[in-house]
Formats: C-alpha cells, sequence, structure tokens
C-alpha cells in the first residue's frame, strides 16, 4: 500500500508538471506483442507535422522499441525497469528530465508488455489507453479486468488476422462494457493501416482537452 | 526477497510431496492469449487413457479456464490470485489440497497471462515450459528475457498464423539460443493440431523423470 501512496503522490506532480507545459500524455498499455509500438509508428507517422510527439519507452531489458521509435525522428528515452514487469512514476520521472518538455505537445509513454499490474500504476499521464489485439482472444476483458475498465480508449489491433481466428466480437463488446461504459473501441491494424483515422481523431480532442 | 525465500521453502516441500506421490508438474506460462488453455486442450485430448492428468489453473478472475478444461472430463482447480499478475507456492499448496495426488501421474499448472514474473516464482514443478505465440513477435526472448531462459521446453504456437506476421523464425531462435541452449522449441498450431507429437513424446520423457 505504501508504494502506491509515494507513487501516487509524485504522479500528482508529473500530472501538474505535465499541465504547466501544456503536454498531453497518454500512458499505452497491453499485453506484449500486441502492437504499442506498431501504433506509436503509425501514429507518429499520421500525426508529424501536426503537433510536436515525444515517447518513453518502458521495457525490461533492450533499447529495441525506442530504436524504432528513434527512426521516426522523434524525441525518445528508453526506460529500462531492471525486472519490474510494469513501470513506476520515479522511472517516469526520470526520463521526463531528459526531454524538452517545452518543445512537446504529446507523449506517449509506452508502458512494459504486461495486461495486469501496469494499470494499478498512476504515472501522471492525462489517460491511459489499452489495446487488445483479436489473436489473444475475446475473453481478456473479463479474464483481466483492471485494464479494461481504467482506460479512457481501447485499440482493438490486428483486425487483419480476424478470418483467421475465433475472436467473438459480440462476445468481447459485452464483456468490455460490463467494465467500461465510456472509452470508444478504435478497431485497427498497424499491418494495414485500416481503422486508424478515428484513433488519430480521438488523440487531436485528447490534445485540446477534450476527453 | 523474504517473500521469494518463504515461496521457495514453501516450494521445495511441494517438489518432494509431489515426487512422493510420482506426479510430475508442469508450470505452464505465457502472455495472455498466447495459447496456454488451448495447448492444455489438445494435449490432454491426446492423452487421455495414457496417463492421468489433472490441472491447476491460475487466474486474476473468472472460472473460465477451468470450465474449458473440466469439459475434457479431467480434475480441475480454479486458483484466483485476488489481483496478483502471477501465481506464488501458497496458492498452489491450496489447490494441490482439493486434488487426489494418488490419482495422478501428470499435473499441469496454467499461470496466470504474464510473460514476466510468474517466470520468477518457483511452485514445486518439475520444469516450466513457456509458450510464445507467433503474433507476439520473434523480438520476445531479447525483450523478456528471464522466462525465456528459465524453461525446460519451448513451444513456439500459431504457427499457422505464420503467412500473415512479420515473424522471423532465424532472428527468435538466435535471441532464444542465447539465453538457453538446451530447451527443445516444440512449432505448432493448436488450432489445426500440426507439430503437437513431438511435444506430446517430450511430456512422455519428463513422465519418466528424462528430461
Ligand atoms: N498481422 C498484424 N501484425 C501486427 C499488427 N500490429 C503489430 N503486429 C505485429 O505484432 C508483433 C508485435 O508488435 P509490437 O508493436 O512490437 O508490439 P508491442 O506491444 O510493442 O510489444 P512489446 O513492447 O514487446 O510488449 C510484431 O511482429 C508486429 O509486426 C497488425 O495490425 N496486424
Ligand atoms: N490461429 C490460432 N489461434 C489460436 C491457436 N491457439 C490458440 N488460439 C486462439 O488464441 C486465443 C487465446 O487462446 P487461449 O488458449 O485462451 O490462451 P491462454 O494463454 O490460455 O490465455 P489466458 O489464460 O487468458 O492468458 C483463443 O482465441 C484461441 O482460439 C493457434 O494455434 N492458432
Ligand atoms: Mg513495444
Ligand atoms: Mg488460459
Ligand atoms: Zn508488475
Ligand atoms: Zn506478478
Amino acid at each position: 500500500r505504501n508504494v502506491l501512496e509515494a507513487n501516487d503522490q509524485l504522479a500528482a506532480r508529473i500530472r501538474e508538471r505535465l499541465a504547466r507545459h501544456r503536454v498531453t500524455a497518454i500512458n499505452v498499455i497491453s499485453a506484449p506483442g500486441a502492437g504499442k509500438t506498431s501504433l506509436l509508428e503509425r501514429t507518429i507517422a499520421a500525426l508529424n507535422g501536426h503537433c510536436r510527439v515525444g515517447v518513453l519507452e518502458g521495457d525490461i531489458a533492450t533499447t529495441r522499441d525506442a530504436e524504432r521509435i528513434g527512426k521516426l525522428g522523434v524525441p525518445v528515452v528508453q526506460l529500462l525497469t531492471g525486472g519490474a514487469c510494469h513501470l513506476e512514476a520515479p522511472l517516469v520521472e526520470r526520463g521526463l528530465g531528459e526531454l524538452n518538455l517545452d518543445a512537446l505537445d504529446l507523449l506517449f509513454i509506452e508502458n512494459v508488455g504486461n495486461i495486469a499490474c501496469p494499470a494499478e500504476f498512476d504515472l501522471g499521464e492525462t489517460a491511459k489507453v489499452g489495446i487488445l489485439s483479436v489473436t489473444e482472444g475475446h475473453d481478456k476483458p473479463g479474464k483481466y479486468p483492471l485494464l479494461f475498465h481504467e482506460v479512457r480508449a481501447l485499440v482493438l489491433n490486428k483486425i487483419d488476422l480476424l478470418p483467421y481466428t475465433d475472436f467473438d466480437r459480440d462476445a468481447f463488446l459485452r464483456d468490455f462494457r460490463k467494465l467500461n461504459a465510456r472509452a470508444p473501441v478504435f478497431e485497427v491494424s498497424c499491418r494495414t493501416g485500416e481503422g486508424l483515422g478515428a484513433w488519430i481523431h480521438w488523440l487531436e480532442h485528447a490534445r485540446e482537452g477534450d476527453l
């Protein structure tokens, strides 16, 4: 309990700092390989020029994701957790120290690939966004409820694979809506680019503080 | 640190107990939706009659996985972690209390869907087995190294989806072999049944204490 309290106090200070610099921060959470980095690659390509984007990359090991994002020419900082399966506020604060917040409009925090505990830790973000890939199965909201309850938006990724899975959209939506009545669901494919327009549009609203 | 010590002492007692009853226990670990329950469904159907199988199902919420396994007519106990993203030895010990170990040859422990911390907790198992689905990406061994280092066997699942992904088998194997020189890799599809024979054969060796 004390860990969460100290974390939450620091998260509140981070949130104030981001607000002072008028930076909208999105904490992106999913299981490993659901497509967090792929979504960021597509999103940054679509937003480039419209707004100034930065990324904090949370991982247990390697700098591979930061390297992928770095190729797109936006500021990115790799945060290595040293083994922990989720990001906490102190590491995010350290990462912010390496970015020029006055030169950013939108900050993505890619969390460690884990569908469970990252949803418990406030990082000072404006909103949590979850990603579920259709290959994981439609039962995940019921089985891992916290994330789906907490998100302000949910991206359903890899819809290009729907024909080869037994993913049941209705069962998924029924379970998700029991946990979260408001969050929009964006059905996308980061491989084909399908459906990304509505997600980009939502981000623009998020930037205007209009969630 | 103390948590792990207490856990390890109990795990050692569980291991002795399972050995006394000549039960081989496999701790099955993967990311959410990689196919743990699907692999168990296929495995139980293939083994039925050859050996007596039981299952402990670890989850954060719902009894859905235990219900799927229960339909196959084998003893199954649902373990609910109350929010924790991994199983620990005390919950496993409680689950064992609900099984007749003298009527079992092979016990599967399906861990909570998480590619990180479940690999840190000894449950008294004979061996940890990991599952990676090709849709998660070939970079997972490098990015989430502990599990891949610890496993005695690795199942690469959903190979029916290979044609629709950018999964690079060579890159995956190179990274995996840096972490684990010995563990066999079974390339399977729980959807089509392809490749399951070699996995079943390995289990029969595991039962004879011949890993
Ligand atoms: N078919 C298909 N594959 C996708 C899609 N989006 C991502 N992928 C693939 O899914 C795998 C994982 O994608 P990443 O973007 O690395 O996933 P991630 O969530 O960032 O992974 P971690 O950071 O390691 O947890 C890669 O092989 C991607 O090419 C999609 O829409 N369709
Ligand atoms: N295409 C394809 N889909 C598969 C395969 N194996 C499992 N699936 C699908 O993958 C999804 C998840 O499978 P599960 O067996 O529930 O995965 P799990 O690892 O037990 O999931 P959790 O227990 O919730 O972490 C389901 O929709 C399965 O139908 C496979 O070999 N190929
Ligand atoms: Mg990533
Ligand atoms: Mg399961
Ligand atoms: Zn964690
Ligand atoms: Zn955990």
